[in-house]
Formats: structure tokens, sequence, C-alpha cells
């Protein structure tokens, strides 16, 4: 009871007043400040390219501001040798668990969002961010299907003088294994690994964002014919997954680039665990 | 064989541009769905064998029910009812990696306390956590477990397996029960 933290030799993590789970950096003076938020998916009847809506091909907020969650949740954390948890509620359908695994740099987040409400007859999608103190330049980075990772320039594109009208959307990317950003100045270099494809961004300096789980209610008449409201059990389907939190310093970016490919293979083939029941034998020396 | 037959198809039907990114249609989702689970099922007793055969040192027929190696196709709901239902078994890791990793395992589990030993028979370190409220509760979920145990697997070789003997401890009170 009196834990208010989890840490190792390289963080300290805890969840403040908002639920938001803060992870500091013991060697640098970085810190990354995790939280869950939603768009509001725009409507409109496909008319035209300002009445999109946002559906199964398109992501288009109805206004370019996110939305947070009020914390209504609560946290518990989990101790041990191999270890250590902190499992947190942020409401009926948002919850996270962040852990520290003894001899692993990464800080894993697992994250279950899921049945999204439709009550109020708005379609939602629901994003992580990691905020920190990093300062990036507009500049951030993603795979390209886990292959070389590809710079994103915010607001810009190499070939033509943009003017985006819509800002968020128009800032995400496709993230199938790796987004990351870099500051200079601090020669540091942060990077968010999934377990899926994934789409994302870096909307303000410092800020990597994933979006996790959406439920949208019209048709974005791209040719599937049908909203992006997939059901089981009577109600939305809830989406469970893991994302590693990693840094490193610039001045060793190759081992940092090695350590980082060795990780995203690791989420990406984990060992197949098949169960063996011994109903005939006594012990293990004998079934070997 | 036929089964492996069924899953190749299958694969084959997977790569449509629609089930690569989630653009199908919602009943297509559940005819792919229920597609890949046959195939996987059908599959399950060829990749029991294929593990058997790189296991065994002798040509050792699949016949005795302990040398069956069955797959938790609900593991991402933390359930698994060959671990929750059985006080002893052994977990069997398959690397598909080409270079050799170590792991953290968590296998979902329903009793209090658990003995993990490796495969020379040394006991490892091991931890209980619960399974978080929000996991227990999902919509569906058929499972007693309530805690994960975890453990870690060190140097599996490169496309090679690492067996674990799981035994559950039983406390004083629960031997006296059994008595």
């Amino acid at each position: 009871d009196s834990d208010k933290s989890i840490s190792s030799d390289l963080y300290d993590i805890s969840v403040d007043e908002a639920g938001q789970v803060v992870v500091q950096w013991k060697k640098e003076n970085i810190k990354v400040v995790q939280s869950f938020h939603y768009y509001i998916g725009a409507v409109g009847d496909n008319s035209n390219a300002e009445k999109r809506a946002s559906g199964a091909y398109i992501f288009r907020p109805n206004e370019s501001a996110i939305h947070n969650f009020i914390y209504s949740g609560y946290h518990e954390i989990f101790k041990g040798p191999l270890v250590q948890e902190i499992h947190l509620t942020v409401n009926d359908h948002v919850s996270l668990v962040v852990r520290i695994l003894d001899n692993e740099e990464q800080v894993e987040f697992e994250w279950l969002a899921g049945p999204i409400p439709i009550d109020d007859k708005k379609g939602k999608e629901i994003v992580i961010r990691y905020s920190s103190n990093l300062q990036s330049a507009g500049t951030f980075y993603t795979d390209s299907n886990g292959r070389e990772m590809l710079k994103r320039k915010r607001n810009y594109r190499p070939t033509w003088n943009l003017n985006l009208q819509e800002p968020i959307a128009g800032n995400y990317y496709p993230v199938t294994a790796k987004i990351s950003l870099e500051d200079r100045d601090k020669g540091y270099k942060l990077s968010v690994l999934n377990d899926r494809a994934q789409g994302g961004s870096s909307l303000t300096d410092g800020e990597l964002e994933l979006m996790i789980h959406r439920r949208l209610l019209v048709d974005d008449a791209f040719g599937v014919e049908e909203a992006l409201n997939e059901q089981a059990f009577g109600t939305g389907l809830v989406a469970r997954g893991i994302h590693y939190l990693v840094g490193g310093n610039l001045n060793n970016l190759d081992t940092i680039a090695l350590a980082e490919k060795s990780m995203a293979l690791k989420l990406s083939l984990r060992p197949w665990a098949l169960f063996t029941p011994l109903n005939n034998t006594d012990n293990f020396i004998n079934w070997k | 064989s036929d089964d492996l037959q069924h899953l190749r198809e299958v694969m084959g039907v997977m790569q449509h541009h629609d089930a690569v990114t989630g653009t199908e249609k919602q009943h297509v989702a559940e005819d792919y769905a229920r597609l890949l689970h046959e195939s996987i099922v059908k599959s399950s007793d060829i990749i029991s064998d294929a593990i058997l055969k790189i296991a065994s040192k002798n040509n050792t027929s699949n016949t005795y029910e302990d040398t069956k190696f069955y797959s938790c196709l609900l593991l991402n709901t933390s359930t698994c009812t060959v671990s929750e239902d059985s006080k002893k078994f052994v977990v069997t890791l398959y690397n598909p990696q080409s270079n050799p990793v170590s792991s953290y395992i968590r296998i979902p589990v329903n009793g209090k306390s658990y003995i993990v030993n490796d495969h020379t028979g040394a006991e490892i370190l091991t931890q209980l956590v619960p399974i978080p409220l929000a996991v227990v509760q999902l919509p569906g979920r058929k499972s007693i477990a309530t805690r994960e145990l975890v453990f870690r697997a060190l140097n599996i070789s490169a496309f090679g397996y690492q067996s674990y003997f799981v035994s559950e401890k039983l406390s004083d009170d629960d031997e006296v029960n059994i008595a």
C-alpha cells in the first residue's frame, strides 16, 4: 500500500492525479507522460470532400481538437523479483498495465480499449499519447512496413507547398512497427514500438501518438458500404495490445538501432507457447 | 495433408487487400475469422507432430496423451484451458526467429503457487501477477484464471524449442483436503 511507483535502474514510473502515467528517466533529464485521448469521427453524407465521414478507409476527426477522458478509475501496484506492474483503470472502457521487467530496457504499455460507448451517437477513435520534454523540431520518423525509417515533417510534403486544412488527419502516417523522434540538442531518441499496424503521428514537438481502437457509425463511401462498427457479444469490440517505449543516446545510434530491431522482432515474433497436460507422467524427467 | 492444405488456402485468401487492411465488410471479417480458426485447429495435430519430431530422438508415435502439444488460441484474453485445468503441465516454447531469444512468458493459471523447472530439472524464478480486472470481466471471456504465472525463458535457440515443467504447489490445507 505504501508503494507509489515502480522503478528500475533506468526509470521511475508513477500515476498522477489525472490518471496519466509519468515515466522519469533516472540517468537523463527525460520525462514521458503517457495518456489516453479520443477523437470524435466526422459525420457527413460524402457528397464532397468537405462532407467526408470518418470510416474504414479514412481517419477524419470532426474538429482539430482532441478530447480527454475523465479519470474515474484507480490504479494498483504489483512488485516482484521478475516484473513490476501498475494496473491502471482509466474508466469503464480504457485500462492499462505498465510493466518493467528485470533485465529488459523497455517500458511495456499493455493497453486495453473497448467496448467504445456510442450511447451519445458519436463515433470515437481512441489514441495513446506519449508526451516528452524532448524538442523534436517538427520532425518524426515512421517505419516503412518494418523496413527503413521514413522522415516525416509536420505540416510538410517534400514535393509541394502544403496548406493543411485538417492538421490532425493530414499529419497521420501508417506505423507498422515503430515511430520515433529525436532531440538533437539533448542527443536523445525516443521510440514507441507497436505489435500491430496502427496510425500515428507527432502533432506537437516531443510527442508521439498512436491510434489503438476505433468505432464509427457512418460509412466513409470508399467501397465498404458499412460503418466501422464491429461487434461481438452484443457490444463493441475490445482490443488489447502492447507498446514498448524505449529511449537511447544518439551518440550510440548503431547500438540503439540494433536493440530496437531486436525488440521489434521480439514483439512481432514471440515464442509460440504449446501446452501438454501431464495426466500420466509424475515428473519431468520421465516425460522427457 | 488435407489439413495443412486448408491452412494454405486460407492464408491465400488472407492476402486480399481487404483482409490485410481490415476494410472488408463485417460478415466477411467474421467469415475470415471462422476460416482462420478452423484451419489453425485443423493443423494443430501437424504442429504437435512437428514439435514431437524435433523434440524426440526416437521416432515416437504421437498416440500417447502426454506427448500432445496444445495451442492456446485465447492467450490474448489471458485464457488457456490446459494451464487452468492442470495441476501439472509442460510448456514448450518454439522460437520462430532465426536467432536465439530470451523472453518473458505469461501463463494464465488459477492456483496460488507454482514450481517451474527448466529442461535440466532446475527450479527457476517465477512470479504470480493478478490478471487485471478489465481483462477478467471481458465480454465473452470464459476462464477461471485469475493470475498469470511469469517466468523468463532463457536462450531459446533459433528455430528451436525449450520445455518447462510447471506444477502447482499445494498448500498444507489443500493436501489435507485432497486426502
